[in-house]
């Protein structure tokens, strides 16, 4: 069956409200940050922003269409990236702060309680910072949030099948219809065309340092389960394991 | 990936 054809302002509007909403951690943080509370409540959070990162997934025109597989190896290789654009952009108006949810910001001094953690934390900040200069405007945000889940992994479906074959045209189909919406919404900000594509690579370019610190978060929170320090349950251990998995 | 399947298929509400 066809996709339908959305515009690129149509399509803008559609992933605009398929943005999750804002969740909080609930929880009471006054007593003192250890390395185990800190982790705890990130993970506590991560576990519950990944579900409604799926349901935000669905959500995006076209997702739903490909097959199941591909769906779900996107999703295991991106949640990280995702959530830390997530988190880049809830942090760009706080310089020198993360905020990871309304109710949980981190210093770089709360966050060095966890081993490890200081290098990523120092990395987050600086993406943040970038963002903040580019001056990223909402409707670019959730255009590149949408293609970190669909670039996220280029190796899909291994058996070449045909439906496999075309769930693959598919994928690539939505990443230009998605590249389309983010050159729509970069045109509207009135730059010269030779801002313009200059603004699209800036963009782009923040996409391999999200990967980068991404893998970083990864292997730390590999770590962090290996050594006990943080129990995993739930989506945040399938989606962990299943990104070990792809990785090695 | 249980969970995530689970999460995959059900219909929205």
């Amino acid at each position: 069956p066809q996709l339908p054809v959305l515009t690129p302002e149509a399509l803008i509007a559609r992933i605009m409200e398929a943005e999750p909403p804002d969740i909080y951690l609930m929880r009471d943080m006054s007593g003192p940050m250890t390395e185990a509370t800190v982790m705890m409540s990130l993970t506590n959070l991560a576990d519950k922003e990944l579900v409604h990162m799926i349901t935000w997934a669905k959500k995006i025109p076209g997702f739903v269409d490909l097959n199941l597989l591909d769906q779900v190896h996107l999703l295991e290789c991106c949640w990280l990236e995702v959530l830390m654009m997530g988190l880049m952009w809830r942090s760009v108006d706080h310089p020198g702060k993360l905020i990871f949810s309304p109710d949980l910001s981190l210093s770089r001094e709360e966050g060095s309680c966890v081993q490890g953690f200081v290098e990523i934390y120092d990395m987050l900040i600086a993406a943040t910072s970038r963002v903040r200069e580019l001056k990223l405007q909402r409707e670019e945000y959730v255009c590149l949030k949408a293609m970190i889940l669909l670039n996220s992994n280029m190796c899909l479906s291994s058996s070449d099948g045909g439906e496999e074959l075309q769930s693959r045209s598919r994928l690539l189909r939505l990443l230009d219809a998605m590249t389309d919406a983010l050159v729509w919404a970069i045109a509207k900000s009135g730059l010269s065309f030779r801002q313009q594509y200059t603004r699209l690579a800036h963009l782009l370019m923040l996409l391999s340092h999200i990967r980068h610190v991404s893998n970083k978060g990864m292997d730390h929170l590999h770590c962090m389960k290996m050594k006990n320090m943080v129990p995993l349950y739930d989506l945040l251990l399938e989606m962990l394991d299943a990104h070990i998995m792809h990785s090695s | 990936h249980t969970k995530l399947l689970q999460l995959l298929t059900t219909k929205p509400e």
